[in-house]
């Protein structure tokens, strides 16, 4: 039973002479499993399926339509919308605007990575973007993002002593100053019960006052994403996520969690280890990849 | 009363959902439950107790028992063997990306050192931005020798050159870390089961996330089919997690949890404890 895909689930579901409240509910059974699956909360879950369930067997089916492809249609677009449906996530900035990314998001998520790749998207939209390692903590991180800056082409800055502070407001005046466009602030991984830490990234926050502040999500991540974001989005206001590790084979229902708790959308998601893996989000696709 | 199918259904599904929220992979949460409320069918049990509470106790009983039939390794003693025997102790550590091989490869470096037990590393990640530079500061912070060549180097030979180095000097535990790599490439499972080849580990520790969900399963299913895994670490354990991936992982390789992440420190490594792994986990 378990076995079933959601995709063999809609085959049967329209196999059936009439999508009657049985064959609904059966189909949002088969929704729930695959979207715990996908590592979507539980409570997310029930949340999102009890609404399916009841637009699906209220809403009005319109002429030509039958109610079992209402019923998929609703699923399909709540989903959608969940992530943003239409909206256009902000991507391109005007160019005679500098503007200041900062990264955050739990240890191994991605973030320096994914600091690299943001910078070589923006390089070859005609943007010149710079490079901040602010992470003063773990080994060996000035030089993982100096070496990747490198590889990009790219200005970079660091220190190998000092506050993140003091680095981060030092290297945006220095890039700046070197006719930088788009900076990007990579810092150290962290997470909710690591008071010190999440207390340090707010101090970063306020005082570079970046123009957009990005959580990154691991997609292997489970029920805990959830919960995660939130302490994020409590220390800093997240404007955005990145969701990495997509060339796997986690569907990433956590970072939808993170989306919903944080009201913020997903722009980017990383699809590999290289520079140039880097999509721009599509809700259409993530939904079909999250249902199976 | 007997607990009949009606009863034990809405407890069974509650369940379920309690493992899955404590990260425990969709299909092992299944199986588990299924099989202990399977097995209460048709028990008799007092008027006065609850169905819930007596499946949940079966539930831990089931889950700890599991847990307890899989045997452990002490890696300080199996270390210590060695050295007794005059040979060495080879350790690969392999698992997904960021999921904190490298300084679990630095914690269990200074759990050795400080059992007097010798030393080296290897850095088989010659793939990644800064891993070498990254295993070094480790190295120079704990006083051991890093084996290391340049970027883009066979790191079969970075962890043969390992082994040759504690042959040569007397040294007993080589540690070799590998690059990250995600169970659905197939080049990069290929690489691992060639280092393992060439190094023969002496034991092969997969090194997953605690914040990890269904994945852990496939990981540990797909790490254990390319190299066989003797043994687990499961690391940011501090990080507010319930640790069902502890679970998914022990059902998938049979294998033991050795140690948990429990911080950034070298002393944050907490040895498994099966107890402690449930209270965290079930309701
Ligand atoms: N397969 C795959 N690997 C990725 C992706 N993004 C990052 N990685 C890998 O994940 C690992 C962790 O990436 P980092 O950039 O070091 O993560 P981080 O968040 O900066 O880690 P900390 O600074 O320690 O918190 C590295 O091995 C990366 O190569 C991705 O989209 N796909
Ligand atoms: N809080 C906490 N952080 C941890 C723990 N173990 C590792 N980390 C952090 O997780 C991040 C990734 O650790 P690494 O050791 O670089 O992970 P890795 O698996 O070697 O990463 P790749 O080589 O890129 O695949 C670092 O920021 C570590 O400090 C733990 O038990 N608790
Ligand atoms: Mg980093
Ligand atoms: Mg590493």
């Amino acid at each position: 039973k378990l076995g079933t895909s959601l995709r063999e689930a809609i085959k049967k579901f329209l196999g059936r002479p009439v999508a009657d409240e049985l064959a609904v509910k059966e189909l949002i059974r088969d929704v729930q499993r695959a979207l715990l699956l996908a590592d979507v909360n539980v409570e997310l879950v029930l949340k999102i399926t009890q609404l399916i369930e009841e637009r699906a067997l209220k809403e009005p089916v319109p002429s030509g339509f039958t109610r079992r492809e209402v019923t998929l249609k609703v699923l399909y677009e709540s989903l959608v919308e969940l992530l943003g449906g239409e909206k256009q996530p902000k991507i391109l900035y005007p160019a005679n605007e500098s503007i200041t990314l900062m990264l955050v998001g739990v240890q191994g998520s991605g973030k320096t990575t994914t600091a690299a790749k943001l910078a070589w998207f923006y390089k070859s939209r005609g943007y010149r973007p710079g490079i901040v390692c602010a992470d003063t903590f773990r080994p060996g991180a000035y030089d993982q993002l100096k070496q990747l800056a490198l590889s990009v082409g790219v200005p970079f800055y660091g220190e190998r002593t000092g506050t993140s502070t003091e680095i981060a407001l030092r290297g945006i005046n220095e890039l700046k100053k070197m006719g930088c466009n788009v900076i990007i602030i990579d810092t150290a991984g962290r997470h909710k019960s690591e008071s010190t830490l999440m207390e340090e990234m707010k101090l970063l926050s306020e005082v570079i006052k970046p123009s957009e502040v990005i959580l990154v999500v691991d997609a292997t991540i489970g029920q805990q994403a959830k919960v995660q974001a939130e302490a994020f989005n409590n220390a800093t206001k997240i404007g955005s996520i990145i969701v990495t590790k997509l060339d796997g084979a986690a569907k990433g229902g956590g970072a939808l969690s993170a989306v919903v708790a944080t009201g913020a959308q997903i722009k980017f998601i990383g699809i590999g280890e290289k520079i140039d893996e880097l999509e721009i989000f599509d809700p259409p696709s993530f939904v079909s990849r999250l249902l199976g | 009363k007997e607990l009949d199918e009606e009863s034990l259904s809405s407890v069974s599904e509650r369940l379920r959902l309690a493992l899955i929220e404590s990260d425990v992979a969709l299909p092992v949460a299944f199986e588990i439950v299924d099989n202990v409320v399977s097995s209460l069918k048709g028990v008799r049990i007092g008027r006065t107790e609850g169905v819930y509470q007596v499946v949940l106790r079966s539930l831990r009983e089931t889950l700890y028992k599991m847990l307890s039939s899989i045997q452990q390794v002490d890696l300080v003693s199996e270390a210590m063997k060695r050295r007794k025997e005059g040979r060495i102790f080879t350790v690969m550590f392999v698992g997904p990306n960021g999921h904190g091989k490298t300084l679990t490869v630095a914690k269990i470096a200074n759990l050795l050192l400080k059992n007097n037990l010798s030393v080296v590393l290897a850095c088989s990640d010659t793939f990644r931005a800064g891993a070498e530079e990254q295993l070094e500061v480790h190295a120079t912070r704990l006083g051991v020798k890093l084996i290391r060549h340049r970027y883009g180097a066979d790191p079969a030979a970075v962890a043969y050159d390992a082994v040759i180095h504690a042959l040569a000097r007397g040294v007993t535990c080589v540690l070799i870390d590998t690059a990250g790599r995600l169970q659905t490439d197939k080049g990069l499972m290929d690489e691992l089961r060639k280092i393992a080849r060439v190094a023969k580990p002496d034991l092969k520790v997969l090194v997953v996330d605690a914040l990890t969900g269904n994945d852990a399963y496939d990981m540990a299913i797909k790490f254990n089919e390319a190299i066989g895994i003797d043994a687990t670490v499961l690391t940011k354990v501090d990080a507010d997690v319930k640790g069902g991936a502890a679970i998914s992982i022990s059902v998938a390789t049979r294998k033991p949890i050795i140690y948990f992440g429990t911080g950034q420190g070298y002393d944050d490594l907490k040895p498994f404890d099966a107890q402690w792994l449930l209270d965290r986990i079930l309701p």
